[in-house]
């Protein structure tokens, strides 16, 4: 099985 | 801000293709035109529209101003407008409401909504220049086709890229099912070709319920252009005239 990741996990929150 | 589109047909499409994905949303409009970037609610996916100075005209905002507009009261006031009219939007300084007016082109029909701003203190994500390891552009009702048969068998679609070709995979309770597609010219009609560009092989999983979502962009293009590199976030992009575009970003489902 494989979990969602989220956009923060790779882009930096500005 | 004053902004004039020749065709309200093209905000009409754009809003509709992001307006299931986010909700309140600042336009940021600055002289190089009317940028949005937003995540939906869990953070997974991210819409990032540029609208170009150069895709109205005449274009023209003197202070940087932010429009915080909730997306479906844009829509009840964009249901007014016919694809084909002119559309003008305007705002002023530190402005409490944007301004639309319809012009229908061949009668002196002009109507005029007035939409209230909100304060919308939104998270905005740094997006680097990434050079993608696989680029595939193929045409939109394609991809469209695509996401919507595998996302009646499955919740996840499997996407590897290989100098082969791409291929899209879903496994689900009922069975499972695939789909391959080769690099191929179209010499009659180009927008049906499939470009594959690859320096190493790909593959990620990708839920496809945000797919499916992205796909109501394909009105906007017929060409639709897919970015890939292991382990970051898939891009989808529909290009727009004068190099204005819609971007959807997707994070991978990863692997335990």
């Amino acid at each position: 099985s494989s979990q969602q990741a989220r956009l923060e996990g790779f882009f930096q929150v500005k | 801000l004053e902004a004039r589109l020749e065709q309200a047909a093209m905000l009409k499409r754009v809003v509709d293709a992001i307006k299931d994905l986010v909700q309140d949303c600042n336009f940021d409009c600055n002289d190089s035109g009317i940028a949005l970037q937003a995540m939906d609610n869990s953070h997974v996916a991210l819409v990032s529209m540029m609208l170009k100075s150069e895709s109205f005209s005449p274009f023209r905002c003197d202070r940087n101003i932010a429009l915080g507009i909730n997306l479906t009261s844009l829509t009840k006031v964009l249901r007014a407008a016919q694809g084909d009219d002119i559309l003008t939007l305007k705002a002023e300084d530190a402005p409490d409401v944007v301004n639309l007016t319809f012009e229908s082109p061949e009668s002196d029909r002009l109507s005029e909504y007035d939409i209230k701003l909100m304060d919308i203190d939104q998270e905005h994500l740094g997006i680097p220049d990434t050079e993608y390891a696989a680029t595939i552009t193929l045409p939109s009702s394609e991809f469209s086709r695509i996401t919507r048969d595998l996302s009646a068998l499955s919740e996840s679609v499997a996407i590897e890229c290989t100098k082969e070709g791409v291929k899209f995979t879903c496994t689900g309770d009922i069975g499972n099912g695939s789909v391959s597609l080769r690099q191929h010219t179209n010499v009659e009609n180009d927008a049906k070709s499939v470009d594959i560009s690859l320096t190493e092989p790909v593959a990620l999983t990708f839920s496809l319920k945000y797919l499916v979502n992205f796909c109501k962009a394909a009105g906007l293009s017929d060409r639709v252009r897919l970015c890939l590199s292991n382990e970051v976030p898939l891009l989808v992009e529909y290009g727009l005239s004068n190099n204005s575009y819609l971007r959807f970003y997707l994070a991978p489902k990863i692997g335990d």
